[in-house]
């Protein structure tokens, strides 16, 4: 564990960790992708297979358990909950799924580390993950507001893997482990899609102005 | 040989 890593897993756990106490505590999920928030639940359900199987540490069991919990809770209130679900937008969250699943599933299918079940699934999880923000990234082009809690989901969430690419080139660097080129590209590839937003994000903060992301 | 890391990552 170094620092890169451990400040990645901590901004990424905050982030889902706001998204769900706002949910909880405004009872509305106004802005928030349902969809997004639906490929992350498949993320962490494809990548953490091993959960039961291969006991790595407290740590890795306790926060994969949280961000099981989490992802699946905010799709429970967003689907379920007779208040929250009233302020989601279905008319304008309307990416489709399987316009990001399938691609992703068929490129695992093609260029993976080893052809196990497993394996194919967890570097299915990597090229979704690096993909399933965009149905939020357009809901927020389309709906043009964004209330700032949403902006910092967002912030934190692109925030975490570049940690997460400082923590590879560490490891890189200093293990004898090797850290293999799927997960380097796709974690390019993922922390690239959230640079326009930062982008945009940095320069309402630094001019003090109300998020607007450009049509 | 190195052995891959990262499968013990989240």
């Amino acid at each position: 564990m170094n620092i890169f890593r451990l400040a990645g897993d901590m901004t990424h756990l905050v982030s889902v960790l706001v998204l769900l106490l706002k949910i909880h505590t405004i009872k509305s999920c106004a802005g928030i992708s349902l969809k997004t928030q639906e490929l992350y639940a498949l993320v962490f359900t494809t990548r953490y297979l091993d959960l039961f199987t291969d006991y790595i540490s407290l740590y890795n069991t306790v926060m994969k358990l949280i961000f099981l919990g989490s992802s699946f809770s905010i799709v429970w209130y967003i689907r379920r909950h007779k208040i929250v679900r009233r302020s989601y937008d279905k008319d304008q969250d309307t990416f489709r799924h399987y316009f990001i699943v399938l691609p992703c599933l068929v490129l695992a299918l093609l260029i993976h580390h080893k052809f196990t079940f497993k394996e194919v699934m967890w570097t299915f999880s990597l090229y979704l993950e690096a993909v399933a923000i965009l149905p939020q990234l357009v809901l927020l082009q389309r709906t043009r507001n964004i209330d700032n809690l949403t902006g910092q989901y967002v912030f934190l969430l692109g925030a975490y893997r570049a940690l997460y690419i400082l923590n590879w080139i560490y490891r890189h660097y200093t293990e004898p482990h090797y850290v293999h080129w799927i997960t380097w590209i796709a974690g390019i590839v993922q922390t690239l899609l959230y640079a326009d937003f930062f982008y945009y994000y940095f320069q309402s903060w630094k001019n003090n102005v109300k998020l607007q992301l450009p049509a | 040989e190195k052995d891959e890391a990262t499968k013990d990552e989240l």
